[in-house]
């Protein structure tokens, strides 16, 4: 803990000091306190401007003082020759003596107290906002009613800040609206939805009133809201300067209501309310949309059917229909993931002693023809030679549906006839 | 086979040779032999060949063989009586039912099977073919597949037959309506040609075919009239029994 006063003597004092010297002595006193520092001896070279041998008293970068000569205390009931009072609880001692000095100088004797600084009336800008209490090593601010210190201990404002809105409407105004707002506050109010709604706000144009901007356009007081994505604001003036319906597009948004010192207004009234985020109307192929709608919000569900002949093939299952949400982000879900594609009903499975021919293709509609190994079999279901690849994703035949042709033997056709002489 | 010539097995394709009975059988199907109920009747898994025309060893080892699954013998056959020969061939059919099916081509397929409606009956002097290895005129069997062209006939005709040996008395012998009577002029099937069948194209349809008219049953003296059976009689069994023992797949 830094000293509360101190002595500072020039080398050799009180004999003579050594040439070529340099010698710096850093004061310091205890936060809060100023350092009233005075000499009760100084006994330089003298020379213009001290630039010879000199002792130099800096604070805060700012040179305070610069002593050398002779001198005496003029005031025969005080020591003091030079006195110096820094508001500031850090100082250096700087003491510079050059290499030649015809006569014997015996340097200087300072000494240093720490003093209190009254931080409430010794600086221009006062530091607190309202009311400034200065105690001996120190100050602390106070407020009016109504007001609490903020976090900075400086300044007071109103206790606006905290209020969470979680109703899915809702109205805010400014401290006291429509009597005038406080000054020097700043006021953070929250509007936290449930996930897969947008916070809309409302303004009326006449319900907002406060401080005018500067002439660079700045707001001394201004109004602004904060989402993740974007910043809307800050607004001021006589009249609500922005869109009177915002939609954030976002669940979540922080209101900042920032007061200076002067120029109170009425302030503002704004509501909001919360809007299902919306999902688009996707064209997906292949499909219908059950609830057909105009417009699609948070949490609404659609049943995504495959028109015919089309399928979703997830793994080894396949379905003609899927479910998809509307989702908090405002995206539905498994739509980019699931398609209606074309019902594939794959390679006919072949027959005993027959065969199908390869199909140009297997999708949804296609035809093929299984033929039985002539002449020696034949097919047991007229009309059972050709399958089409229907909606199930199966091959079927008018006449035996989905089971397969069966080609059974031809009998009594021997392939040689039996030749007898006999007559 | 009396009377007859070397033929080709793609003129008797649905002909069967069971090989250790020495004998004949017809295919009906791809999983069906219809056969004498005396060719199998002592011997649950007789073993088969199709599509041969000749029977020796290298022959029958390049030709199609079947493994019986199953034989199923018509319950109205009687066994052999413990002295002396068989007096009574009634009811003499079987259908063996096959492990693996039949794979048919210009040497191997089916005889068609009659119905039981009329258009399917055969009359007295519809023409019949019989085919086998068993004896001929001058062998006791042969390794080459024989056929021949004969005639069905009265079963009078049958019953007036008189054999060689004359302790042979006809009379002792019981005939049916379960038999048909074909032959004559010297053709005749023979011992060895058992089972196999007597195959008589039919139009039906308009569409020319063989049907299994009868089976090599019995006789009194080869090469004059032999005895079939007449499966014309059997066709409900036959039927229920196919129907009965099928793979759930043939329905």
């Amino acid at each position: 803990e830094p000293a509360l006063h101190g002595e500072i003597l020039s080398p050799n004092y009180p004999q003579a000091y050594p040439n070529e010297v340099k010698q710096t002595w850093d004061v310091e006193v205890p936060e809060g306190f100023g350092i009233h520092l005075y000499f009760t001896h100084l006994d330089v070279e003298l020379s213009e401007n001290c630039l010879y041998d000199s002792v130099q008293i800096v604070s805060g970068g700012v040179e305070e003082g610069k002593l050398c000569g002779q001198r005496t205390s003029k005031n025969p009931s005080s020591p003091i020759i030079e006195e110096f009072h820094i508001p500031y609880n850090k100082l250096q001692v700087t003491f510079t003596s050059d290499f030649s000095n015809e006569e014997r100088y015996t340097g200087f004797a300072a000494y240093y107290v720490a003093v209190d600084v009254n931080e409430c009336m010794d600086f221009a800008d006062v530091p607190c906002s309202h009311f400034c209490n200065n105690f001996i090593g120190g100050y602390f601010c106070s407020c009016p009613p109504e007001y609490f210190l903020q976090d900075d201990m400086r300044n007071c404002g109103v206790n606006c800040s905290g209020d969470v809105f979680t109703t899915l409407i809702g109205e805010i105004a400014s401290p006291n609206y429509p009597n005038p707002y406080p000054e020097n506050s700043r006021c953070e109010y929250q509007i936290r939805l449930e996930e897969g709604f947008q916070v809309v706000v409302t303004m009326k144009r006449e319900d907002f009133d406060m401080e005018p901007a500067d002439l660079e356009g700045n707001c001394p007081d201004s109004l602004g809201f904060v989402t993740r994505d974007q910043r809307f604001g800050p607004y001021c003036g006589n009249g609500f300067p922005g869109p009177l319906t915002i939609e954030t597009k976002s669940n979540t948004v922080d209101i900042v209501f920032q007061t200076d010192l002067t120029g109170q207004k009425k302030g503002w009234k704004l509501r909001y309310h919360g809007d299902p985020i919306p999902c688009p109307k996707e064209v997906s192929a292949n499909s219908i949309w059950e609830p057909e709608k105009a417009k699609y919000v948070f949490k609404d569900v659609v049943k995504i059917i495959c028109v015919e002949g089309f399928e979703i093939v997830q793994g080894s299952s396949s379905s003609t229909s899927f479910y998809s949400t509307c989702q908090s982000n405002g995206k539905w879900s498994d739509i980019s993931r699931v398609k209606c594609q074309p019902v594939d009903c794959g390679t006919p499975e072949p027959v005993r002693n027959g065969n199908v021919e390869e199909p140009e293709d297997t999708l949804f509609g296609s035809l093929v023809r299984y033929a039985c190994e002539e002449p020696y079999y034949y097919m047991e279901h007229e009309g059972s030679a050709e399958y089409q690849c229907s909606v199930n994703g199966t091959w079927v035949n008018e006449v035996l549906g989905a089971e397969l042709p069966k080609c059974v033997p031809v009998c009594g056709v021997p392939s040689e006839a039996f030749e007898m002489k006999q007559r | 086979i009396f009377g007859g010539s070397f033929v080709k097995i793609e003129s008797f394709p649905w002909q069967v040779f069971f090989r250790s009975e020495w004998a004949g059988g017809a295919l009906l199907d791809e999983h069906w032999v219809l056969t004498a109920a005396h060719v199998v009747e002592g011997n649950p898994h007789p073993a088969m060949y199709v599509g041969s025309t000749t029977v020796q060893t290298s022959e029958l080892d390049k030709a199609q063989a079947l493994t019986a699954e199953r034989v199923f013998i018509h319950p109205g056959w009687h066994p052999a009586p413990s002295q002396g020969a068989r007096k009574n061939f009634d009811n003499d059919i079987a259908l063996v039912r096959l492990k693996e099916p039949v794979k048919m081509g210009p040497t191997v397929s089916p005889i068609c099977l009659p119905g039981s409606a009329s258009k399917y009956n055969f009359s007295v002097g519809d023409l019949g073919m019989i085919s086998g290895w068993g004896k001929t005129e001058k062998k006791d069997w042969v390794l080459r597949l024989r056929g021949a062209k004969l005639p069905i006939t009265t079963l009078d005709m049958c019953q007036e037959v008189r054999g060689k040996d004359s302790q042979v008395e006809p009379r002792s012998y019981v005939f049916t309506e379960n038999m048909l009577c074909a032959g004559g002029a010297g053709v005749d099937s023979c011992q060895g040609d058992s089972g196999g069948a007597l195959a008589v194209k039919k139009l039906i349809e308009k569409s020319p075919k063989f049907y299994v008219a009868g089976l090599v049953s019995w006789g009194l003296e080869c090469g004059t009239h032999g005895i079939y059976t007449k499966v014309q009689n059997y066709i409900g069994w036959i039927r229920a029994t196919m129907q009965e023992n099928s793979t759930p797949r043939e329905d």
